[in-house]
């Protein structure tokens, strides 16, 4: 275990409890993707069917129970405070994200089983999972300092990844093609928000997409 | 290096 890992996965569970905080405390669920949480239940529990048959640690299993728990409470959470009479801007087809990234599962995976192909899928998926997310962000215009600050935090634990993995192949020449390749879409996916966060968060001003 | 991987990651 490295710094870059366990920075990286206190963001993921940092960034999971301030959408908590932000929902509950508004009890509004404005100006969050409903789609890119309900997709990321789907990675979640997609990724750690291996709870099931292997062991890793006390940490990775009580990280993974802690991750498929709190991704369906906030399904839950939103669906109890969605306003039916609100304008949605929640638009973007997400059937194409499941689409493609079960497409790409079936090409890259490191064995042609169940398993290994919905672990592959996850990957993929939750590296576009957020696209929603920042549509709503975009067609919303404006959004609330919390939902920013979730969206930075969760963009930041898979950036944290990357000098892990390099930190990984030189000290235990490991290398994990599928998710460094995932990981890296996953981080250019958020390199727009992350210059417009800086810009504008950083910064002091208010945030605001053009 | 190791190409396989044992998933040890979240």
């Amino acid at each position: 275990m490295n710094i870059f890992r366990i920075l990286g996965d206190i963001s993921h569970l940092i960034s999971i409890l301030i959408l908590i905080h932000a929902v509950s405390t508004t009890k509004s669920a404005q100006g969050i993707s409903l789609k890119t949480q309900a997709a990321y239940v789907v990675v979640f529990v997609s990724r750690y069917l291996d709870l099931f048959f292997r062991y890793v640690s006390l940490y990775n299993t009580l990280m993974k129970l802690f991750f498929i728990v709190s991704s369906i409470y906030v399904v839950f959470l939103l669906n109890r405070y969605k306003k039916n009479s609100e304008k949605t801007n929640d638009i973007f087809p997400v059937w194409y994200l499941f689409g493609g990234a079960f497409v790409f599962a079936l090409i890259f995976n490191y064995e042609f089983s169940i398993v290994e192909i919905l672990w592959s899928f996850s990957l993929w998926l939750e590296s576009v999972a957020i696209i929603p997310q920042l549509v709503v962000l975009q067609r919303t215009g404006e959004a609330q300092l919390l939902t920013t600050h979730y969206i930075f935090a969760l963009g930041l634990y898979r950036a944290l990844y990357i000098p892990n993995w390099i930190y990984r192949y030189y000290t235990e020449g490991r290398m994990d093609k599928i998710a460094v390749i995932s990981g890296i879409l996953q981080t250019i996916v958020y390199s727009d928000f992350f210059y417009i966060y800086y810009k504008k968060v950083v910064k002091n001003l208010k945030f605001k997409l053009p | 290096p190791k190409v396989q991987t044992s998933h040890d990651e979240l």
